[in-house]
């Protein structure tokens, strides 16, 4: 099942994302202009885990690339509930980042 | 028979309701809401950011779609002509009003909420909303500065009154209006509280001692949290009392008593806030349209409450992502209401608060992006049609399906069943 929500008995996938202006903290990475954004983090959650790929953005025509990771976040609800402990550079996460896709 | 829709959305709200679980908060009108209603447990906002998050499940389409990612720019001109949920039940035959903050306001609603496109008359906003970030806090040495923790003395506030306050008496006068012109209506009200600064009548601090109040469970900034996905939370250090504390940037920390202070006062304000929905809702029994009437309660994002030494919203972690959800559907999540029959009576988070459950909860994981084709599916029109891969040029048409067919599944009676 491809659409968003997937097959009944498949779990739904929420998205969310956040722009920012540079890889670190600026005084404007709350809230950058649309001009100013050069990254994109997209975020794919179920009720068991949440994956965030920080992607290269272009403003100008609003695209971003999934080739060029800035940064990624992988937690797990069960064994990590208030997402302390990253592990994304722990495991492959080949399958979450083709699901993203 | 037509179905009226009352939709209440809250500020930075993050599910901090006893109705989700939170064992210091004192919501019990929104817990009431809630044991009436299905509950979602894990409903996320697509960007933790006012506009692009109202703009988005106004429209039903995600901010790559709206490309509002910031609040500078209104999607009819900047992105697409796309319909919103309350031109769609205008254009059903639906009297739409907006009381409060439904659009965030400026640019990204046009400088009109949207309205007329979006609404039967003009919004309203409260007079006293404009004093929002005005020196209205009393510091200790007793004068005014524009602070982050401000319980205040209502009767000394511009106006003598609280932009909430105002908006709760003007949609109780709407309600009473649509009832003696029986007409069918979609009333948005939208509350300002708890978003900054915590500004609220202080008699609600002393529902939250201090010494009751503790950090959060993980008050430092993780260890392998990449730099990028952190927020450097710079719109509370502006206020008056956080710049005094000179906290470094970006990490801080901020002294843990003035943490404590924070979360106390966000604390306060939902109590507040709950006050406020309950006398929405109280009004509703009053003019006899709870069996009528479909109620939303959901928030535009969460807020950080010192989590991964983060405060604010503007992250992607799920403290500010995260809202609560839910559906008051008369006949659906409760019996049908009989006249004269009171589903709301208001409670007072001052006195004995009743522990009440949700009527159905839904573990699964939903967006408020659906909002749109949730809410057109339970008032009987036709849901908007799934938008293409690229629907710039797509006037109607949703990114977010509908979430009704997880009405009947909530996990809590599959359980219950289960467990015979």
């Amino acid at each position: 099942c491809d659409d968003t929500y997937g097959c009944f008995n498949e779990e739904p996938v929420a998205f969310s994302q956040y722009p920012r202006p540079a890889d670190t903290p600026q005084w404007n990475s709350d809230k950058p202009k649309l001009k100013d954004i050069r990254i994109m983090g997209y975020s794919m959650r179920t009720i068991d885990y949440r994956y965030t790929v920080w992607v290269r953005f272009y403003p100008n025509n609003f695209s971003a690339n999934f080739e060029d990771v800035h940064a990624g976040e992988l937690y797990m609800v069960e064994t990590d509930p208030n997402q302390d402990y990253n592990i994304y550079n722990n495991t492959s996460h080949g399958f979450f980042f083709k699901k993203i896709l | 028979d037509d179905m009226n829709v009352l939709f209440i959305v809250v500020d930075d709200l993050r599910p901090v309701l006893g109705c989700y679980g939170d064992k210091l908060v004192k919501s019990p009108n929104i817990d009431q809401l809630a044991s009436q209603s299905i509950v979602f447990s894990n409903a996320y906002a697509q960007q933790a950011v006012c506009a692009p998050s109202r703009v988005s499940f106004l429209t039903g389409r995600r901010p790559d779609t709206t490309r509002l990612y910031d609040f500078y720019s209104y999607w009819r001109v900047h992105a697409g002509n796309y319909s919103t949920m309350p031109q769609y039940f205008k254009e059903n035959g639906y009297v739409t009003l907006s009381v409060g903050k439904v659009f965030h306001p400026g640019v990204s609603s046009n400088y009109s909420d949207d309205y007329p496109y979006s609404w039967s008359t003009p919004p309203f906003h409260p007079s006293t909303e404009k004093y929002e970030n005005d020196k209205t806090c009393r510091g200790k040495d007793g004068k005014l500065y524009a602070n982050l923790v401000c319980p205040v003395d209502v009767t000394e506030m511009p106006g003598g009154t609280l932009p909430d306050i105002q908006s709760t008496e003007e949609a109780i006068r709407l309600l009473n209006v649509m009832k003696a012109n029986k007409q069918k209506f979609f009333l948005a009200v939208g509350y300002h509280k708890p978003h900054i600064p915590l500004r609220y009548p202080q008699e609600f601090l002393k529902l939250y001692p201090l010494d009751n109040i503790t950090l959060a469970p993980d008050p430092w900034v993780p260890e392998k949290l990449p730099s990028v996905a952190y927020n450097p939370w710079m719109d509370i250090r502006q206020r008056d009392d956080v710049k005094a504390l000179n906290v470094s940037f970006p990490y801080g920390p901020l002294p843990d008593d003035f943490q404590r202070q924070i979360r106390q006062s966000y604390y306060a304000a939902i109590s507040y806030l709950d006050t406020q929905v309950g006398l929405l809702l109280n009004a509703l029994d009053d003019v006899g349209l709870s069996g009528r009437t479909i109620v939303v309660f959901t928030a535009d994002h969460g807020w950080s409450l010192g989590e991964h030494g983060e405060w604010a919203k503007y992250s992607n972690f799920d403290v500010a992502t995260r809202v609560p959800l839910m559906f008051y559907v008369p006949g659906v999540t409760t019996s049908s209401v009989s006249q004269g029959e009171r589903v709301f009576p208001y409670r007072d988070p001052f006195g004995h608060i009743l522990s009440l459950v949700p009527k159905g909860r839904s573990k699964k994981a939903v967006e408020l992006v659906s909002l749109f084709s949730t809410l057109a599916e339970l008032a009987g029109l036709q849901v908007p049609p799934t938008c293409p891969q690229t629907s710039f040029h797509v006037a109607r048409c949703t990114e977010g399906a509908s979430i009704v067919r997880y009405f009947n599944a909530s996990e809590e009676k599959v359980e219950e069943e289960k467990n015979g």
